[in-house]
């Protein structure tokens, strides 16, 4: 899943 | 973006500006844990790199410009400009107990064994317990100054609302990372006993102190 690597969080 | 990710990143803002005020205007960074303020530069240094490499929203770069100026002038504070003022004697918590497990668990417990990624994971992991020189210098000392305890308050609000959003992501768009969901919870509870004195004295105006 590459949306967990691609953190979008702060 | 959702209500409980955008309270939680105001609060997170509002604590490190809490702290820079109050540092600030009492020119006094006493009560203060050093060490605590060390590590929370090094988690937005380890995370934050990918400022360089992923653009995801202004937001997200100016929260995080933010964010690591103000620890680094938090630090310049403590360490320079108000030096004279720092409780060294008090803030002796061993802050290697903190930096090598994450460390190696960031090494173990990752998404991708990539350098990004375990910097990434190590931020996470050391943010949990970042704060522990800081409750453990207000434990020895057995009081801390109002204001200190509204800044403690704001930065274990922070990752609580974080823990709402990503019950909301779930549900809204299928969306977990156990990494930040279960290190987030560690965070959280580590505050619950800092919450419950805070609750029952602080908000009823009652200076905040250990029960003896």
């Amino acid at each position: 899943n590459r949306n967990t690597r691609l953190h979008d969080e702060l | 973006m959702n209500i409980f990710r955008l309270i939680g990143d105001l609060s997170h803002l509002f604590a490190i500006i809490i702290l820079l005020l109050k540092i600030w205007k009492t020119r006094s960074c006493a009560g203060i844990s050093g060490r605590s303020q060390i590590l929370f530069a090094l988690v937005f240094c380890t995370r934050y790199l990918d400022l360089f490499t992923h653009y995801i929203s202004l937001y997200n770069s100016l929260m995080k410009i933010f964010y690591l100026t103000s620890s680094f002038g938090t630090i310049y504070l403590m360490f320079f400009k108000f030096k004279a003022t720092y409780d060294r004697n008090h803030d002796t918590f061993r802050v290697e107990f903190l930096l090598i497990p994450s460390a190696v668990l960031a090494l173990l417990i990752n998404h991708e064994f990539d350098v990004l990624e375990i910097l990434w994971t190590f931020s996470i992991y050391l943010e949990s317990v970042a704060i522990l020189p800081q409750l453990f210098m207000v434990s020895k000392t057995g009081e801390a100054e109002s204001i200190t305890s509204h800044y403690l308050f704001a930065l274990g609000a922070y990752r609580g609302f974080y823990i709402l959003n990503w019950i909301y992501r779930y549900y809204s768009e299928g969306f977990y990372d156990l990494i930040a969901i279960l290190a987030g919870i560690v965070q959280t509870v580590l505050y619950c006993d800092f919450f419950y004195l805070y609750i029952t004295k602080v908000l009823k105006g009652q200076k905040f102190s250990l029960p003896a």
